[in-house]
């Protein structure tokens, strides 16, 4: 369903979201698991959606990876500048869809519908133009992280305030690949409703945010899982500076690969090869000692009594360690 | 595990984002059963091992001992599966990524 999300619905209703009696209760404990600071619709959406997708075979969106971005809030002239940076995208992952989720309030006239009822007779409440909802705009922007411009003009969405509140979501597929194109991956997001909105505002638990998903080519690759997930070398742990980041190596990728040379690349033991430049151990193994010689064991098997007397020999040998034994034992006992 | 069958097979291993330190930014799972192969892959090789082509051929070939240093084939795993993790990236976004060939299937001596 969300190659082609629906343009008017919440992640709520995309995402099965809204099963169960009571979904907000059910939505904060499983946002509760994501710990303090992150108790937000993206965090419980992005949840659900690895409920979704940790079945066995599904896919999210026909690809591997969701990722999920907060905006930072910016007030310009009062009004709300959402800046998504979605720089951490890695250039293997191709972009399949992007949206934008985004909480909407109800505004006029249902916001004035109880002053107007009670004031019926009030002759500016009758002269509302009623069912006309003042229509809003969704803006776009894009820059690259080293310029200081207003950004690229990306889109404009024609926004209906839905008569009640509730969580939205706008399909930015072609503003964001775009963007990526241009590689301007700060996005801002400018919900335009003409007027002055009320109060300076602040960031919230409804704050929008913005899902891609993506195909990730590179996640095929050998090793691909500590390429995203090994943010530390085991071997330098000690050597990081304080307070740098876990991960501020220009490589994102830690190389662990050890020194192999000569033996260690093929499939023999050290000390198998009898070329003696090659082995630069001081203790030689001699191949019959390690690896029992194929020949002995597919040579003509041995007649009957040759095998007998076999049999005595070895019988004789383990006999000789089982003498042995009973001595230690018979020695044990007497002290 | 000497309780574990000598010949190539599929033994259990539950692993931990936390002993590996992951578990810092790695949200969900907080573990997951991994498996791993282990056991020898002896000429001749049973069936139940599904040998490749080319590991019966070696089998034959280190068991005929006509070439030195031949090894027997390996126990690795043949089919995996997928494992979705929900984790914390660089800038503490949460991602979703579902990786390949997380968990053993099936092990075989190849």
């Amino acid at each position: 369903s969300h190659t082609s999300p629906p343009q008017s619905t919440g992640p709520l209703a995309t995402d099965g979201l809204a099963r169960g009696k009571d979904p907000q209760k059910s939505l904060g404990d499983k946002a509760a698991a994501l710990g303090p600071g992150a108790q937000d619709m993206v965090a419980v959406h992005m949840l659900r959606l690895y409920e979704k997708y940790s079945r066995r075979g599904a896919r999210p969106g026909g690809g591997n990876t969701v990722r999920s971005f907060r905006p930072r809030l910016e007030v310009v002239n009062q009004k709300a500048l959402y800046l998504f940076n979605l720089t951490s995208m890695q250039d293997s992952e191709m972009i399949l869809t992007a949206t934008f989720h985004f909480y909407s309030e109800p505004r006029w006239p249902w916001a004035h519908e109880v002053p107007c009822k009670q004031q019926a007779k009030n002759v500016s409440c009758r002269l509302l133009p009623l069912g006309l909802p003042a229509r809003q705009h969704l803006l776009f922007r894009s820059l690259s992280q080293n310029t200081a411009t207003q950004g690229l003009f990306r889109g404009n969405m024609a926004l209906v305030p839905p008569p009640r509140a509730l969580w939205q979501t706008k399909d930015i597929s072609p503003i964001v690949k775009a963007a990526r194109q241009d590689g301007e991956l700060l996005l801002s997001a400018q919900l335009d409703s003409g007027g002055k909105d009320p109060g300076v505002p602040r960031l919230s638990p409804h704050a929008p945010y913005i899902l891609i998903y993506a195909n990730d080519l590179a996640i095929s690759e050998p090793n691909s899982v500590a390429v995203t997930l090994q943010r530390y070398d085991p071997f330098q742990a000690g050597d990081r500076e304080p307070g740098a980041a876990p991960n501020s190596s220009t490589d994102p990728r830690v190389r662990r690969a050890t020194q192999a040379t000569g033996p260690l690349q093929d499939n023999e033991l050290p000390g198998l090869d009898e070329r003696p430049a090659q082995i630069p151990r001081t203790q030689h193994y001699h191949k019959h000692e390690l690896w029992p010689s194929p020949f002995r064991t597919l040579k003509p098997r041995p007649g009957r009594k040759d095998r007998r007397k076999k049999s005595q020999d070895v019988f004789v040998a383990s006999s000789q360690v089982l003498h042995f034994d009973e001595k230690t034992m018979q020695k044990a006992r007497r002290k | 595990q000497w309780d574990e069958p000598r010949v190539c097979s599929r033994r259990y291993l539950k692993v931990d984002f936390a002993d590996i330190g992951w578990n810092e930014w790695i949200i969900s799972p907080k573990s997951f059963d991994a498996y791993y192969c282990a056991g020898a892959c002896e000429f001749p090789m049973p069936k139940i091992v599904s040998p490749s082509n080319h590991a019966t051929i070696q089998s034959i070939v280190r068991a005929v001992g006509i070439i030195p240093g031949i090894p027997e084939p390996c126990c690795v795993p043949d089919k995996m599966n997928s494992l979705g993790v929900l984790f914390l990236d660089e800038n503490r976004n949460v991602v979703l990524k579902v990786y390949p060939n997380m968990s053993v299937e099936t092990c075989a001596c190849r």
